[in-house]
């Protein structure tokens, strides 16, 4: 599980600490508002009232030990910036932000964001692209115990398909393989395999995480 | 290609009618504020000044005739419930409504709504389940001109898998068959197919077209 920092508790933050709470992860959530605060106590790890922009208090969570940092700040776009740079020289190791517009996304990214989101934008843009037909690579749903996944050929999975023999060893069946950028549906069973090829492979959670363990993940 | 309106041009508004402009769509675009309608104005088909709450002017866009019918209207939820019962009573085929919050999501729900999204909220969830390593069905990346669909057997789909040798006629792979809700991966060949089965297949999308006016659609 992932020890997660969410600063900034509007519709965005509140739905990305709870679900990572949800999912299983420990997660600290803060806000300036006392309110937005309370809201939230019984449904992450630990709710604290917090001004981001101040540095002694930023410092006092122990930045460095969380895997990821969500700073979720909007309309403050100042608030937002300052408690970037300020997380970043604290020496947090992941920061995604959000982003109120194209702009704001730029500065944000050039003063060291891992990774910005602009919640409407990007959510008009997928439902456009799901509108529109564009097939989106959201899969139809398989349930829950099914995932399609990448898997990096290395010296353990070496020889063809057909040596491997992932169906009738692991359950699971291969649907791609990539090389060089290149992917291959339904690929031939005597295709020799080389390492960095991605195999993508579909099939219960379970029998995935029996072959990832048997590659050496 | 579709027919789309798309009602208040905020972020997620005019992400949502560009994107499908792009996509190849036709698409009015409607705001109550000029301001909003200039931005569009070269990036859809047509955009205009209206009121959306005014069935007249309503009525006057032929709403019958789209067929994708976007309300981004937000804060003013009055004025999005107003729009989504006109647009319903109009003759709309298929309305999908943004809402701020989950009270007005469930009231547009209730009046007709054929799909609600919440921006903000929705994209919170997205986010944390691919930050806390949720394998979303965002299958791997398999390249532009592969993907993985959902097909439902009909009367020309008869048979079983092996009747059917897709693979061959198509260039397509059956990777799962879903059945009253469970989902049965890597199916037997020897599988009967039963009406309003769905086949989770995988392949070109040229060869998925195929498939598609093949099937009828
Ligand atoms: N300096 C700060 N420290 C901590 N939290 C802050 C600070 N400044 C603003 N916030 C909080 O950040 C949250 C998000 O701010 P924003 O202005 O984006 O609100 P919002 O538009 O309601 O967000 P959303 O669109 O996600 O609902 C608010 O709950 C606000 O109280
Ligand atoms: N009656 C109406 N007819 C047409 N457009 C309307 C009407 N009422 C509001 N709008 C428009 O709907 C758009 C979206 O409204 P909203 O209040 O959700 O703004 P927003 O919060 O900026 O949206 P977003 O979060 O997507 O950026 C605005 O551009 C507004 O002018």
């Amino acid at each position: 599980t992932k020890q997660c920092l969410v600063i900034g508790l509007g519709r965005f933050g509140t739905a990305v600490a709870t679900t990572l709470y949800e999912l299983g992860h420990e997660v600290v959530a803060v806000d300036v508002v006392e309110d937005h605060v309370q809201k939230v106590t019984n449904l992450v790890t630990h709710a604290a009232i917090l001004d981001a922009t101040d540095e002694r208090a930023l410092r006092s969570l122990g930045i460095p030990d969380f895997d990821e940092i969500v700073i979720a700040i909007g309309t403050d776009i100042k608030a937002n910036i300052l408690t970037t740079i300020a997380a970043k020289s604290l020496g947090a190791r992941r920061v995604v932000c959000k982003a109120t517009d194209e702009v704001s996304a730029r500065v944000l990214e050039k003063i060291g964001a891992d990774e910005v989101i602009r919640p409407e934008h990007d959510m008009g843009v997928r439902t456009a692209q799901r509108l529109g037909g564009v097939r989106r690579k959201d899969t139809p749903d398989l349930g829950p115990n099914t995932s399609i996944v990448e898997v990096e050929v290395n010296e353990r999975l070496r020889g063809t398909l057909k040596d491997l023999n992932l169906p009738n060893r692991f359950g699971v069946q291969v649907i791609a393989v990539g090389r060089g950028g290149r992917m291959e549906v339904a690929p031939r069973a005597d295709e020799e395999l080389r390492p960095h090829d991605v195999l993508i492979v579909v099939g219960d959670n379970h029998a995935i995480e029996e072959l990832r363990r048997y590659r050496g993940d």
